[in-house]
């Protein structure tokens, strides 16, 4: 799933 | 990481600092929405719950512990060290209104229909509008102490900063989440008219306030 990579940011 | 994302990160620590030391010091809370303030902490909470189930950073974890260790103690020092301070009458946003709809909105628009990631939608929603009561406040009372101004323009500033950083994704990382994305525009728009009123007044030292 791409929108793991958002998970870093907060 | 890039610049943006991390000023961005230190604008928005800026912000709880600033605002935690500001009733720390005048052991008082004037002025502050305390309903902001506990959306706030459900926005932390509900976003940071991957903190048990995923490890990424030594950064990302602590920069994590210590937004919603703060969340959960400005909320204290409102509604239980100062709580006499504390201007409800002024704090009269009816926060149903918007933390209903938002819960109805993760549900509908999510990347994927799981329990965390819907709360995660909804965190980003919140967040969006949970400046709300705050600003409601100020329109109210007409005024706002500067510290309280220099708060909200770090919060502002924070995910304008985030706005540049998806850019900057977008172009050099294909990356993009529209999720993210059109939440963080909507947040930021609302403190547009914050933003003019902070350049115009607060930093040619005056104090601002609303004309009656």
């Amino acid at each position: 799933k791409g929108f793991d990579k958002n998970k870093d940011e907060l | 990481m890039n610049v943006f994302r991390l000023t961005g990160d230190l604008s928005h620590l800026a912000a709880i600092i600033i605002l935690l030391l500001k009733i720390w010091k005048s052991r008082s809370c004037a002025g502050i929405s305390g309903k902001s303030q506990i959306l706030f902490a459900i926005v932390f909470t509900t976003r940071y719950l991957d903190l048990l189930t995923s490890f990424i950073s030594i950064y990302n974890t602590s920069m994590k512990v210590i937004y919603i260790g703060c969340a959960y103690a400005t909320v204290y020092l409102i509604y239980m060290k100062f709580r006499a301070t504390y201007d409800g009458n002024h704090d009269s946003f009816r926060v149903e209104f918007l933390v209903v709809p938002v819960g109805g909105l993760a549900v509908l628009v999510n990347h994927d229909f799981s329990f965390l990631e819907i709360l995660w939608t909804f965190s980003i929603y919140l967040e969006s509008v949970a400046i709300l009561p705050q600003l409601f406040m100020i329109s109210k009372t007409g005024e706002a102490e500067t510290i309280t101004t220099h708060y909200l323009f770090c919060l502002g500033l924070y995910r304008a900063l985030y706005l540049l950083n998806w850019i900057w994704r977008f172009y050099f990382e294909s990356f993009f989440d529209m999720i993210a994305i059109v939440a963080g525009v909507v947040q930021t728009v609302l403190y547009c008219d914050f933003f003019y009123l902070y350049i115009t007044k607060v930093l040619k030292g005056k104090k601002l306030s609303l004309p009656a």
